[in-house]
C-alpha cells in the first residue's frame, strides 16, 4: 500500500512539473 | 486556502499576488508563478502540499487563460521587465522617501515589497548582481526602520 501510495505520489509530482512546464510554454 | 507549514516560505509573496489581483495582475500572476516553482522545491510530496500546489497551480492556469491577450503574460521576457519596473519603482519610492527622513509604514511595506519581487525575478533566470545589492538593502531597511518605529528610535 505504501508503495503504491509513493507511485501516487510521484505521478501527481510529474503531473504538477508538465502542468508548470506547458503553462511557461517550454512543451 | 490554508497554506501548509512546509510552504511558508512562500506566504509573503502570495500575500503579494493577493493584493495585486485588481491592481496590477501581472505582478500577480508573476509572484504565483514564483510561489509554485518555490513550493514545488520545498515539498510537493506531502498530500497537504499536493493540495495546496494544485490549487495553485488551477490559479495560474486560468490567470493566464484570462490575460491571454497580455504580453507581459504571453511573453516571458516582457513579464521580466514588468517585474523589474515594479520592483525598482517600489524601491525608489521607498528609497527617497528614507532619504527625505520621512518614515512610515507605507514606505516600510515598499522596501519590504520591492525585495520580494526581486526574489520573484528569479524566475526569469539568475539575478543581476545589481538586484542581489537592491534586495539586500530593500530587505535590511525594511527591518531596521520597522524595528527603530516598534521602538520609538529616529532611523539614522
Amino acid at each position: 500500500t505504501s508503495s503504491l501510495a509513493s507511485s501516487v505520489a510521484s505521478a501527481e509530482q510529474d503531473d504538477l512539473s508538465q502542468r508548470l512546464s506547458r503553462l511557461r510554454g517550454q512543451v | 486556502m490554508a497554506l501548509p507549514a512546509q510552504l511558508r516560505p512562500i506566504q509573503h509573496h502570495l500575500r503579494t499576488a493577493q493584493e495585486h489581483e485588481n491592481r496590477d495582475p501581472v505582478v500577480s500572476y508573476y509572484c504565483r508563478l514564483y510561489a509554485m516553482q518555490t513550493g514545488m522545491k520545498l515539498d510537493s510530496k506531502t498530500p497537504e502540499c499536493r493540495k495546496f500546489l494544485v490549487n495553485l497551480m488551477d490559479q495560474l492556469e486560468s490567470m493566464k487563460k484570462e490575460l491571454s491577450d497580455n504580453e507581459s503574460i504571453t511573453q516571458e521576457v516582457v513579464g521580466n521587465a514588468h517585474i523589474e519596473n515594479y520592483a525598482l519603482k517600489l524601491f525608489l519610492y521607498a528609497d527617497n522617501e528614507d532619504r527625505a527622513g520621512r518614515f512610515h509604514k507605507n514606505m516600510i511595506k515598499s522596501f519590504y515589497s520591492s525585495s520580494l519581487l526581486m526574489d520573484v525575478l528569479s524566475v526569469f533566470g539568475e539575478l543581476s548582481e545589481e538586484n542581489v545589492q537592491h534586495r539586500k538593502y530593500a530587505r535590511w531597511k525594511a527591518t531596521y526602520i520597522h524595528n527603530c518605529l516598534k521602538n520609538g528610535e529616529s532611523p539614522q
